[in-house]
């Protein structure tokens, strides 16, 4: 997975992210955007699949967008063990789903994905309304292990997360990190809106017309790629990608 | 091919069960369904190891027990809207937590 939240030049927030995962081709035919409404309005929309009940990818328009990447730690029984032992810990995408339902504005978003028990760790990756609102939490089962923000103005006017601590560098042979940085810092924040913000998110290598197979943001587990800014809730949409 | 996604409204007034029956009486998710079946089998069978399955029949029987509303009901309305069984409708909403490691 890759997800970036970024602040154009005029201070509007961009939130873009590409779901890498697995039986592509049975998750790109069920892939759907859902508007869960109450009296007729949109409370929060999010990306998913038919029979998928939480969220993995949402926005609550004008507060927040929130997406998930999986952080590669542990092993699938620890997930087990602390779903059985710790009825406290919340399924990640149930968290979402609740987050973007219940939580009425960026801080409180924010805080509940930061401290609530969870069955597995992963980064949560939060965009909010305003300016300066966006953030990449690392989660263990417990909490927050870190809370990275946006900082436009020391210069740090984009965070990203693939899936691994920020503070550590990625391995070799999965640093999709780079590419993503480098296609961000190419396009420069003024460049920043909806169509760049997918154009980043549909970078690939390529040699002459060759497409490499090397990971990159968009790569073969890519299934779909998502573009929110939840200060302009209509520009959420989401497109199935066939590398 | 990168074509944006069909979109559909779930009504959070209605009962749980009847969430997602909008998109599960689409004639398109329709067609679909023979299809999903299989590949959701064939999903469950490389994803989850064999250890778990009797993990999940004890959530299915008594999911109202294990899972908060209205995550159980809308689980038992596309179970009866699809046909899918119930227990792997459970797993493929395990999978992520499951696999995220």
């Amino acid at each position: 997975c890759t997800s970036i939240v970024a602040q154009d030049a005029k201070g509007t927030i961009w939130h873009g992210r590409n779901l890498d995962y697995g039986f592509g081709d049975f998750l790109r035919n069920i892939t759907v955007m859902l508007d869960f409404q109450t009296k007729g309005q949109t409370l929060y929309t999010s990306t998913s699949y038919l029979g998928y009940v939480g969220a993995l990818t949402g926005q609550r328009p004008n507060k927040f967008t929130i997406t998930v990447d999986e952080r590669d730690q542990g092993a699938w029984w620890m997930n087990a063990l602390e779903a059985l032992l710790n009825k406290k810990a919340s399924l990640v995408s149930f968290l979402v789903r609740e987050t973007l339902a219940e939580a009425d504005t960026y801080d409180v978003a924010i805080q509940r994905l930061a401290y609530t028990p969870l069955i597995a760790p992963v980064y949560f990756i939060v965009g909010g309304a305003n300016v300066a609102e966006g953030a990449v939490i690392t989660r263990d089962r417990e909490s927050a292990l870190d809370i990275w923000t946006m900082n436009p103005a020391q210069g740090r006017w984009f965070v990203l997360e693939t899936n691994y601590d920020h503070w550590e560098e990625p391995p070799a042979d999965d640093n999709r990190r780079m590419p993503t940085m480098k296609a961000m810092n190419t396009t420069g924040q003024a460049g920043i809106n909806a169509s760049s913000m997918f154009q980043v998110s549909s970078t690939r290598p390529q040699f002459g017309h060759v497409v490499l197979s090397v990971p990159h943001v968009l790569n073969k587990g890519t299934t779909y790629t998502a573009i929110m800014s939840a200060a302009q809730p209509q520009v959420y949409n989401t497109w199935v990608r066939w590398p | 091919r990168d074509v944006p996604v069909k979109r559909y409204v779930v009504n959070l007034d209605a009962a749980p069960e009847e969430h997602f029956l909008p998109m599960c009486q689409d004639p398109d998710i329709l067609e679909l369904i023979p299809m999903l079946k299989k590949d959701a089998k064939d999903m469950i069978t490389s994803l989850v190891p064999e250890e778990v399955l009797p993990l999940v029949d004890i959530l299915t029987a008594d999911l109202d027990q294990y899972l908060p509303q209205p995550f159980a009901g809308e689980m038992r309305g596309i179970a009866n809207c699809t046909g899918i069984d119930l227990g792997e409708i459970v797993i493929l909403n395990l999978a992520y937590d499951l696999t995220a490691f």
